[in-house]
């Protein structure tokens, strides 16, 4: 038996806007540590790691360690039918071939559930090590998302360079070429629109901007993001969800032959 | 053009 309600429905919804191009199909893993969710794209280039955790939940229960398998544009149908101040509960039989999403309004005075069928998704975990990465740049998240969508505009790839400096994003394409250099700049009124770079040593990565545009989907779940790179590692595009958890997108880069 | 890695060339299958 799986019972999770979550107050603020509104913050699943955002999750699934935010996964359900990248992802068709995956499993949703239910344990006493939270609702969490591991996927890959169809081309396995792209990787979302989801974790709401169960004290992030107004009742949570598990009984025992379940996985659901959803089709994530049938789920996202589903939950475009809750209200953005709707409570969400999530319940599930174990064994069984469904899940309900049950959606109270605010007063209590209208309550709908939706039964969806799951479905058998041959699971492909990835064993992903805690790193240390050599720069870490955490700045607002409609800034990245702004950088991104400009520069996809000019080319299909952007170069991701970040030093003591500061960070540059560059790309180049048929038009001509562009070069983004964010500072870090920590004298801001709100802590939220602090740009900050922690360099260990300089890194430069190349990375397809369809994905990185992909992962901006993201951004009303969090108004800064953290971006975390090493050289000759897939760079961690994250957006924290506010006393819950976060949703971590990984990309591998791409490598000159 | 640059050759794009997959994510199995970093991680392992658990």
């Amino acid at each position: 038996m799986l019972e999770l309600r979550l107050l603020q429905g509104s913050l699943l919804k955002k999750v699934l806007e935010a996964i359900k191009d990248l992802v068709t199909d995956a499993n949703f893993d239910c344990s006493a540590t939270g609702f969490s969710l591991q996927a890959m794209d169809s081309s396995h280039v792209a990787l979302v790691a989801l974790l709401l955790r169960a004290e992030g939940f107004e009742h949570y229960r598990c009984d025992r360690n379940l996985s659901m398998g959803m089709n994530l544009n049938n789920m996202s149908k589903m939950l475009k039918c809750a209200g953005n101040d709707d409570i969400i509960t999530i319940k599930a039989d174990d064994g069984g071939d469904t899940v309900t999403f049950m959606f109270e309004s605010p007063n209590q005075d209208k309550i709908s559930d939706f039964e969806m069928k799951l479905m058998d998704i041959d699971s492909e975990h990835l064993g992903i090590p805690e790193t240390e990465y050599e720069a870490i740049i955490r700045m607002p998240s409609q800034e990245f998302a702004r950088i991104c969508r400009d520069l996809s505009t000019i080319g299909d790839t952007v170069v991701i360079s970040a030093s003591k400096e500061g960070v540059k994003f560059s790309t180049k394409g048929d038009i001509g070429s562009a070069n983004v250099v964010c500072r870090q700049n920590t004298s801001v009124d709100k802590p939220e629109d602090a740009t900050v770079i922690e360099i260990q040593q300089p890194v430069s990565l190349t990375f397809a901007l369809r994905y990185m545009n992909s992962f901006t989907k993201a951004t009303p779940l969090s108004n800064t993001v953290t971006v975390s790179m090493s050289n000759e590692l897939p760079v961690v595009v994250e957006y924290k969800i506010a006393e819950m958890g976060y949703i971590r997108f990984y990309l591998a880069p791409k490598i000159e032959e | 053009h640059p050759n794009q890695l997959t994510m199995s060339k970093f991680f392992d299958y658990t």
